[in-house]
C-alpha cells in the first residue's frame, strides 16, 4: 500500500519485517551476513526514496517495494538499462530533410 | 485521435509480459513486441517472436549488455524475418557467434522501420490507427514504481537521458482524482482533475508495476517518451503515384 501510511517512516524492527517480506515475495537470499546487512541498508534507502518520489510525483503514481528494492541505482541501471556502455545514447538526427514521417 | 485506445483489448495482438532477468535486452523485447503486435493486427495471426535470435544475431555482439531498437529491426531485415519464441527460446544470455537464424523457420517479417515525429498527438494518432510502437524513456522512476500514473517534471525525470525501451500499447484518461499539485501548493485540497496517460508494456515480469505494465502522463514528454518513437512496418508500403519531372 501507499508509503504515506508509514509516516514517520519504518522503525528498525518494522524495516526488518518489511525486508523479510520482500525476501519472501521476491525469493531473495544472500550469501552471508555482511551481504544481508548491505542489502538491508540499500532496501532502507530505497524505501525512503520511494516515499520521496511519491511526494514529488504530480500524478497518481505510488512507489514502494518492488523486485528491485535491494539494488542500488548503479546496479539497477547496469542490469536493466539499454545502454551498451556508459555514456549517452548516440545522437540520432530527427530531421533528415523532411517532415514527412511516412518516409523512411 | 480517439479519446482512448488499448491494444490489449484486442485478442492476439499483445503477447504475454516478458522478463529480461539479468540480461539488458529491453531493446530486443520492445522490438519483438512491436512486430508481434503489428503482425497480429495486419494478419490477424498471433505470434510470439524470438528475442534470443535478435540477441545472438545482432551486428553489435553481446545484446545482453544493451542495445538499440533500430539494431533489432536491422537484424530482422538482414535475416529476412524472425523465428518463433517456441523454436528459438529466450535463454537470458548471449552465445557469441552462435546465431541460429538459418536453422529456424521465419514466422514474421517486416518491410522496414520508421521513426515517428516527437509529437505526442501524432504518436497517439499513429498508435490508434496503425498499432503499438516502441519508445525509449528515462527509467529512473520505474525502479520503485508500483501503480498509478507517473507525472514527472524534467527535473525529476530528465527527458534527454533515455535508457530503457518499452512498448507503447495505448492511451487514455484517468478518472477524476484529487490534484496532488493543488495540495502541494497549498491551494484547495478538494481540487480534482483527470489525468491523460500512456499505457506501456515493460519487460520486467508481471510482478512489477500494474501486472507488468505502467502508465505515464501524456502531454509533456514525460521521461523523454517522444525522443525515439520507433516502429516496424509490417504491411506493404502504399503504392505511390509516379511523379514526373517537368521537362
Amino acid at each position: 500500500s501507499s508509503l504515506r501510511s508509514q509516516d514517520p517512516g519504518p522503525q528498525p524492527l518494522e524495516l526488518k519485517q518489511a525486508f523479510t517480506l520482500f525476501q519472501i515475495q521476491y525469493n531473495r537470499s544472500y550469501s552471508n551476513p555482511e551481504e544481508y546487512a548491505r542489502r538491508l541498508d540499500i532496501f532502507a534507502h530505497n524505501l525512503a526514496q520511494a516515499q520521496q518520489l511519491e511526494e514529488e510525483d504530480l500524478g497518481t503514481a505510488e512507489f514502494g517495494v518492488t523486485p528491485f528494492s535491494d539494488l542500488t541505482e548503479e546496479e539497477f541501471g547496469r542490469l536493466y538499462g539499454h545502454r551498451r556502455m556508459d555514456g549517452e545514447a548516440p545522437k540520432v538526427g530527427r530531421e533528415v530533410g523532411s517532415e514527412e514521417w511516412g518516409e523512411s | 485521435v480517439p479519446p482512448t485506445c488499448d491494444w490489449r483489448k484486442l485478442d492476439g495482438v499483445i503477447s504475454s509480459v516478458k522478463k529480461q532477468e539479468s540480461c539488458s535486452c529491453c531493446w530486443a523485447m520492445a522490438a519483438a513486441g512491436n512486430i508481434e503486435a503489428l503482425w497480429g493486427i495486419k494478419h490477424r495471426q498471433s505470434v510470439e517472436l524470438s528475442v534470443q535470435e535478435l540477441l545472438d544475431c545482432g551486428r553489435c555482439g553481446d545484446g545482453c549488455r544493451g542495445g538499440f531498437v533500430w539494431d533489432a529491426f536491422i537484424t530482422v531485415l538482414n535475416n529476412s524475418g524472425l523465428a518463433s519464441e517456441k523454436d528459438y527460446p529466450f535463454q537470458g544470455q548471449v552465445k557469441p557467434h552462435r546465431c541460429l537464424a538459418k536453422k529456424h523457420k521465419k514466422v514474421a517479417w517486416i518491410q522496414d522501420f520508421i521513426m515517428l515525429p516527437d509529437n505526442e498527438q501524432k504518436i497517439a494518432w499513429y498508435l490508434a490507427t496503425q498499432g503499438p510502437i516502441t519508445v525509449t524513456i528515462n527509467m529512473k522512476l520505474l525502479k520503485l514504481y508500483k501503480k498509478g500514473v507517473i507525472e514527472a517534471t524534467p527535473t525529476s525525470c530528465d527527458p534527454f537521458l533515455v535508457d530503457h525501451s518499452v512498448l507503447l500499447v495505448g492511451f487514455g484518461k484517468s478518472e477524476s482524482v484529487a490534484d496532488r499539485r493543488a495540495g502541494a501548493a497549498g491551494a484547495q485540497p478538494q481540487s480534482r482533475r483527470s489525468i491523460p496517460f500512456w499505457i506501456l508494456k515493460n519487460s520486467w515480469g508481471t510482478k512489477w508495476g500494474e501486472k507488468g505494465y505502467f502508465r505515464l502522463y501524456r502531454g509533456n514528454n514525460t521521461c523523454g517518451i517522444t525522443k525515439y518513437p520507433l516502429t516496424a512496418r509490417v504491411d506493404q508500403p502504399a503504392k505511390k503515384r509516379p511523379v514526373s519531372c517537368p521537362p
